[in-house]
């Protein structure tokens, strides 16, 4: 996955992610896909979460699955998540959760609804992504409504080890800082990703490339469709922009030459 | 696949194409969470079923015989002990796919656990 929060010069806030899913599942080596990642797309659906009538939240889903990966709560807060690789993973929290009955840690699927349905702002949405005791390890890219706001929380599966919450944005509109966009692939920000996964570097060089002055839903567009950005995992692009609510998604396919993750 | 995955920055991809638009859904939660789930599940039913076939299938191939065997037989148990409503929605994805509960329960969990 590959997730980007921008801010322009007026200190207003872009989101865009690629939700990458299936690597080692199945290559086709015929038709070059991953076999899981193409049974996803027909499954990937826009949600409007509605009640009393009224939009509580708007999200990108595979349909069937109750949690919420991509999503914005207008004029509040704009979120994605971001899968992350650890020895400690999801599995280790799965076999505690049934064989010994640890049901105190929460689901990734159940604490991103709880978020959305629950949290009114930036700020509350941002203390209940950071402390809560989870079943894996994730990151979570967080946008809010006003200038400087946003963050890439890393976490680990306990509720008192939560990294890099001081990565945020700059409210200075100096075009020179570098602060004016977070991008997160599936690394942990104080290490270099790997040679054999940098997404990041050609990310961060294409928003360098194009400028703070041209922040915009179509830069993070393009930017999340440059290869290895895009890439044969990629089932889905989706932009956000909090203060209209606006949220869109697309099914994505990347044609040969395209690197397979 | 070429030798260097990075070669520019692509400039011209937005707009995208109309037709790589998503569908949109209402999900209503003043439902009843067997419910909500029902309209949309009815509409995706052969593809989700298609794919959790397919998850299945990588599942036992990635966990090995055994481990697969206790997963899958706990799954059942695993799924009532998930909090409402999720536990309810679980079921009511179940009943519109004609999925067993424990193949949406390991549809949910995949996400979670596949860091591994």
């Amino acid at each position: 996955c590959t997730s980007i929060i921008g801010q322009d010069a007026n200190g207003k806030l872009y989101h865009g992610r690629n939700l990458d899913f299936g690597l080692f599942l199945g290559w086709n080596p015929k038709e070059h896909t991953w076999k899981v990642a193409e049974l996803l797309k027909p499954l990937v659906v826009q949600q409007e979460w509605q009640r009393d009538g009224k939009t509580v939240y708007e999200s990108v889903n595979y349909a069937g699955y109750v949690g919420v990966m991509t999503a914005v709560k207008k004029d509040k807060f704009t979120f994605s998540l971001d899968e992350r690789f650890v020895m400690e993973g999801g599995y280790v929290g799965l076999l505690e959760w049934m064989l010994l009955g640890d049901h105190k840690q929460k689901w990734n699927a159940f604490i991103t609804r709880e978020v959305m349905e629950g949290a009114e702002t930036y700020e509350a949405a941002k203390h209940m992504l950071s402390h809560t005791r989870l079943l894996a390890p994730v990151y979570f890219i967080l946008g809010g409504a006003k200038p400087g706001q946003g963050t890439i929380i890393t976490r680990w599966r306990d509720n008192f080890h939560t990294d890099d919450l001081s990565t945020k944005l700059s409210t200075s509109s100096s075009s020179s800082s570098s602060a004016w966009f977070l991008v997160e692939t599936n690394y942990d920000q104080w290490v270099s990703p790997p040679f054999y996964d940098d997404r990041r570097t050609p990310a961060v060089h294409c928003l360098r490339a194009a400028g703070r002055a041209n922040m915009s839903l179509p830069l993070l567009y393009n930017v999340l469709s440059t290869r290895p950005v895009l890439n044969k995992l990629t089932t889905y692009t989706s932009l956000m922009q909090v203060n209209s609510g606006e949220i869109g998604a697309w099914l994505r396919s990347c044609d040969d030459p395209c690197w397979p993750w | 696949v070429q030798k260097s995955p990075f070669v520019g920055c692509e400039v011209n991809a937005f707009p995208p194409n109309k037709s790589a638009a998503v569908p949109k859904y209402v999900i209503n939660l003043n439902l009843a969470p067997q419910d909500r789930w029902t309209q949309l599940i009815t509409d995706k039913r052969d593809q989700l079923r298609a794919l959790v076939s397919d998850m299945r299938n990588l599942t036992r191939g990635l966990l090995g015989d055994w481990l697969f065997n206790v997963v899958i037989n706990n799954l059942d148990h695993l799924t009532t002990t998930l909090p409402s409503p999720y536990r309810e929605e679980v079921e009511g994805i179940s009943k519109a796919s004609g999925l067993l509960v424990s193949e949406v329960t390991l549809y949910n969990i995949f996400y979670e656990v596949f860091t591994f």
